[in-house]
């Protein structure tokens, strides 16, 4: 699964995700990727969110929303609200990683699997590693 | 006037690199460097996110080191499905699409149907069609597959109930 999330000059938001599922996957299985709510969401009155990872989880903690609406109606940071999903998600047995940014600029990652591929680039900043 | 931003993902999985291949792991940040500044580009010049998300994920479904587009994982018929969505946080438009075997944007399609479809969610081979239709690029399935990919189906099969469903993601 591959993601990307972003702010422009305006202070507006945008999410995409994209993906070829799992190996071996049956029966038409779709996963969280291409739900909008689970695997992709974005709102300018929080932040836009894409996920990868174990994607019935996702799908089930309904949790690219969840962390915007942590923010919207929680007054959580998006850091906190982005890491609160990710326990929440591990709390069911679901693992994997969030990417995410808010109109302000802020931007903030995490993942409970041992590997992540991510990058990020500002406009005086930019860093990409495999963890 | 806000700062800018991009952050890309290129998957998560159960081991650090799951791969046989040596070079993959420079291939894949240089992929995701690609990405980046495919994304870049677009913020920069004050253009908008939705554009630069779009960028930066054909960039990533082009790339072979990643699960989706070329290169994606199989099913276990041997298949590519491919899966995309798009978001505009402006008004909360969006576009998604799953189950694909021959467009080759995925992405770019779920864009084209949240600006010009009238619905928010295709799946299956009628998207294909509705791609094809609105003009975008249709490939057949093998052009997604490769070799590495056959091997790791083949090892999935063999694990059978024991496999890990996001080695590969």
């Amino acid at each position: 699964t591959i993601g990307a999330v972003a702010v422009d000059t305006h202070g507006h938001v945008a999410a995409a995700t994209s993906t070829g599922g799992i190996t071996a996957k049956r029966w038409g299985r779709i996963g969280d990727s291409p739900l909008i709510g689970a695997g992709t969401y974005a709102d300018d009155r929080a932040a836009a969110v894409s996920a990868t990872g174990s994607g019935e989880y996702f799908i089930r903690a309904v949790a690219a929303h969840e962390l915007a609406a942590r923010m919207r109606l929680g007054g959580e940071t998006l850091q906190q609200a982005l890491d609160g999903v990710l326990a929440d998600l591990e709390g069911i047995g679901g693992k994997g990683g969030l990417i995410a940014v808010a109109p302000d600029g802020e931007a903030a990652w995490g993942f409970t699997t041992p590997a992540m591929y991510r990058g990020m680039a500002s406009a005086d900043d930019r860093c990409v590693a495999i963890y | 006037m806000t700062k800018w931003r991009i952050v890309i993902h290129g998957g998560a999985g159960s081991e650090r690199i799951a791969h046989h291949d040596p070079t993959h792991e420079a291939r894949a940040l240089a992929g995701l460097n690609a990405a980046l500044d495919a994304g870049a580009a677009i913020l920069a010049d004050g253009g908008s996110a939705v554009d630069a998300v779009e960028a930066a994920a054909r960039v990533l479904e082009e790339d072979p080191c990643f699960n989706a587009g070329r290169g994606s994982v199989l099913t276990e018929d041997g298949v590519v499905e491919l899966d995309a969505a798009i978001m505009d946080g402006r008004d909360r438009r969006a576009g998604a699409v799953a189950g694909l075997r021959t467009t080759r944007a995925p992405v770019t399609l779920a864009r084209r149907l949240m600006e010009q479809g009238p619905h928010v969610f295709l799946a299956g081979v009628a998207a294909d069609r509705f791609a094809a239709k609105a003009g975008i690029e249709q490939v057949g399935n093998d052009f997604f597959v490769l070799p590495e990919r056959r091997r790791q189906l083949e090892e999935a099969l063999a694990a059978g109930n024991d496999a890990d469903p996001i080695k590969y993601g």
